[in-house]
């Protein structure tokens, strides 16, 4: 990617992460639509023999050898039993069998989590810069499970099956399922026994936000990665008649608009469809559209196809316009035509314009790329909100990350719109989802492991998130773009992403398998769904209480019993309490603990309120009381933090509070 | 007309798998997957994210496989997307 190492403090701690061997033996498995291995993004320049550890392979198939692999994309497998047996043998004219990225998706995500580094990188001079990967130095092992009729869980099972026998060290999974219990969930079971190897398992949040309980992947043994803008935009303004300017964002290149005014029409005004304001196709009248600049309404089908539907109609230049579901949120794309993309608020003004102006004129001015912008990272739109719908008591997401309009490898198959019509290529696109950030977690998870090689998935996980910031350099708390308020716990986890920070937490909370099986005791699972998802035979000890509030979990969801409708007398209050321990990874020391109660009905007790340790990786307990009164379950959730400090490290948690 | 066959993933409990397969849990899952259909195709025996295997079946095979000793459960293939 460019810039977003620069945004993450990674070009000033090239010292910080010593590009020692350890760092190069670290192995990503990146489950995705494949590879394309000509990308600049896999030279293996300056890399020294595949890991002894490596024990995978770089299958053949259509359109890709096993000469295909190398230093840097050492393994590429496909799993395709499950898609054909559902839909049938693939069609071979229409997609490889075999690693190779017919989509782009794939590459893009790989080369983001572990991709080299290259001089001179940009889509049609978008995003310019030297494009790299979180870890630069990492290996890449794809696993194809995605083709172009979906993903199966019976392929996804097999390849994690698989990349567990290889080896990888961190799996990096940007897809996910509707919402169902983990013992259900193949990620989720997959993700279990690749956490008890030992295995980071980095998953997308989902694209389902701004909506409350539209999370995916939230099983408590995988990182859930959001996503967040960054310090960059592509703007490009719509100039209209009346004189205003709105701004805009757009990646298009190509032959400019005419240096004049042009005719303005409304796509619901030129169609004879009901939906014909969305720019669907076959719904433009081309008499009403040719030589123009056409307006049309997000939603339905993509956004790139609208202003392929534009064009095929004769129309100049498109105007994409956001509704309520995206808001402010501005993606770019790489349309086929000019074309601009504007928010919900301008996008009514514009139509006002175009229904009271007897003559309507517009324009785009394209502005190319520009950085430093604020505020920033802002919370994507789109990016999935929790409650966790399965286990409130888990606050999830865990982190977010760079998702809005990142640039990182492609595939030379597709053009960078994916549509047919779109006869371009190019070597890097910009592409938006929380499927952009998970594998910026997931390289910047393999820095850690490289790092400290001696570190659990958890320990990794808890020093990305104790140490992830919720507010600006000028103590302006992260925006959620959606809202334009603060963003909350619900919507950033821990907040954003810190690698430089997360090298030395100070702190850790680890969390061990067995630890994860008395979760499972905790949600009254029954021993043949405990024996499911763990594969061993587990019994719950009887004697024992257990409570989902005893994981080890680096942040606190606090689910307080809404009140009854018809209440009596004074207000019953009750407590909640929550047990941790704190491992030291960092010289000794003696850490205070800070609490921010986010009301004052709600009070939170941490016993001790000092802890001191002496050695590493010593270990103590704390216990968190939480008191509030009873509310009705309309009671909005509020937000608190507790941080332990030394002076030199502040380990953070967010802590959110609901009445359901 | 065969009932229209779907994809499942079967969880199997191997401490349950009887001794006259000499831990060949390859050749259990087989045998059960016979038990209820002579034409049903494994798709994958998984080792380390599940003990047990793919397969397809109607929903009748299904749901005869799930009461055969050894069976935790036989669950319905999902699909999942790209985020």
């Amino acid at each position: 990617t460019t810039r977003t190492p620069t945004f993450l403090g990674l070009d000033k701690s090239a010292d910080f992460f010593p590009e020692s061997d350890a760092m190069s033996d670290v192995i990503i498995g990146v489950l995705d639509t494949g590879v394309w291995p000509e990308s600049k993004s896999f030279d293996d320049s300056g890399l020294g023999p595949v890991p002894a550890s490596w024990r995978g392979q770089c299958e053949s198939g259509t359109n890709f050898s096993s000469a295909n692999c190398n230093r840097k994309l050492i393994g590429a497998r496909y799993f395709s039993r499950g898609y054909e047996t559902t839909l049938g043998p693939i069609d071979e004219s229409k997609e490889s069998k075999s690693p190779r990225d017919d989509d782009g998706h794939g590459t893009h995500t790989s080369t983001t989590a572990g991709g080299s580094v290259v001089q001179g990188a940009s889509l049609f001079g978008y995003a310019p810069g030297t494009a790299r990967g979180m870890a630069t130095r990492a290996r890449v092992a794809v696993y194809k499970v995605c083709w172009v009729g979906g993903c199966f869980s019976s392929d996804i099972l097999a390849a994690m099956d698989k990349a567990i026998d290889d080896n990888v060290n961190v799996l990096s999974l940007s897809l996910g399922g509707g919402i169902s219990d983990y013992y259900r969930d193949s990620v989720a079971i997959g993700a279990f026994a690749a956490m008890e190897k030992g295995i980071l398992v980095s998953c997308s949040a989902g694209n389902a936000g701004p909506s409350p309980y539209s999370l995916s992947n939230v099983a408590p043994w995988i990182t859930t990665v959001g996503a967040g803008t960054l310090d960059r935009d592509f703007p490009a303004y719509v100039s209209l008649g009346n004189g205003k300017n709105f701004s805009g964002v757009s990646l298009y290149k190509g032959n400019s608009l005419p240096n004049k005014m042009l005719p303005f029409v409304y796509a619901g005004n030129a169609s004879n469809m009901t939906n014909g304001n969305l720019c669907m196709t076959g719904t433009l009248i081309p008499e009403k559209v040719k030589g123009k600049i056409v307006l049309c309404d997000r939603g339905i089908n993509a956004r790139v196809q609208k202003g392929s539907v534009v064009k095929a109609a004769g129309g100049a230049g498109m105007v994409l316009t956001n509704t309520a579901a995206n808001g402010e949120e501005l993606v770019a794309d790489a349309h086929l035509l000019p074309a601009t993309a504007v928010g919900q608020k301008t996008g009514d003004v514009i139509r006002d314009y175009l229904t009271s102006d007897s003559n309507p004129t517009a324009t785009i001015l394209f502005e190319g790329t520009k950085v430093g912008i604020e505020p920033s990272p802002v919370v994507a739109a789109f990016s999935s909100r929790g409650p966790n719908s399965i286990t409130p008591e888990i606050l999830k997401p865990d982190i977010i990350a760079p998702g809005v309009n990142i640039l990182a490898g492609w595939t030379g198959a597709v053009g960078p719109t994916g549509l047919e019509e779109d006869d371009r290529r190019v070597g890097f696109n910009i592409i938006s989802g929380t499927s952009m950030s998970c594998p910026h977690v997931s390289g910047l998870a393999a820095l850690l492991k490289g790092a400290h090689p001696e570190w659990s998935p958890a320990a990794i996980r808890s020093a990305l998130m104790t140490t992830a910031y919720t507010a600006y350099k000028n103590g302006r708390a992260i925006q959620d773009v959606s809202t334009g308020k603060p963003s909350t716990p619900f919507d950033h986890g821990a907040g954003h992403v810190d690698p430089v920070s997360a090298l030395n937490p100070g702190l850790i909370y680890d969390i061990t398998a067995d630890d994860y099986l008395n979760f499972l005791c905790a949600l009254n699972y029954t021993p043949s769904q405990i024996s499911s998802l763990a594969r061993r035979n587990f019994t719950c000890n009887e004697s024992k209480k257990f409570s989902v509030t005893d994981l080890n979990y680096p942040s606190f969801a606090v689910s307080f019993p809404a009140e009854s409708a018809a209440r009596t007398g004074s207000v019953p209050s009750s407590s909640i309490k929550y047990s941790r321990t704190l491992t030291n990874v960092g010289p000794a020391g003696t850490y205070k603990v800070t609490v921010t109660s986010p009301s004052s009905s709600v009070r939170i007790m941490v016993e001790p309120e000092t802890l001191s340790f002496s050695q590493m990786n010593e270990k103590k307990l704390y216990t968190v009381t939480f008191t509030a009164p009873s509310m009705s379950s309309s009671t909005t959730s509020i937000f608190g933090r507790i941080e332990w400090s030394d002076e030199k490290h502040v380990v953070g948690s967010p802590v959110a509070i609901s009445w359901t | 007309a065969m009932e229209k066959k779907k994809t499942y993933i079967i969880h199997m409990s191997k401490s349950q798998m009887p001794a006259t397969f000499n831990d060949d849990h390859t050749h259990w899952y087989d045998s059960s997957l016979r038990s209820v259909s002579d034409s049903a195709e494994m798709l994958y025996v998984y080792n380390n994210v599940v003990h047990g295997f793919s397969a397809r079946l109607t929903p009748q095979e299904a749901e005869s496989l799930e009461t055969q000793p050894g069976i935790l459960s036989v669950l319905p293939e999902l699909k999942y997307q790209l985020h």
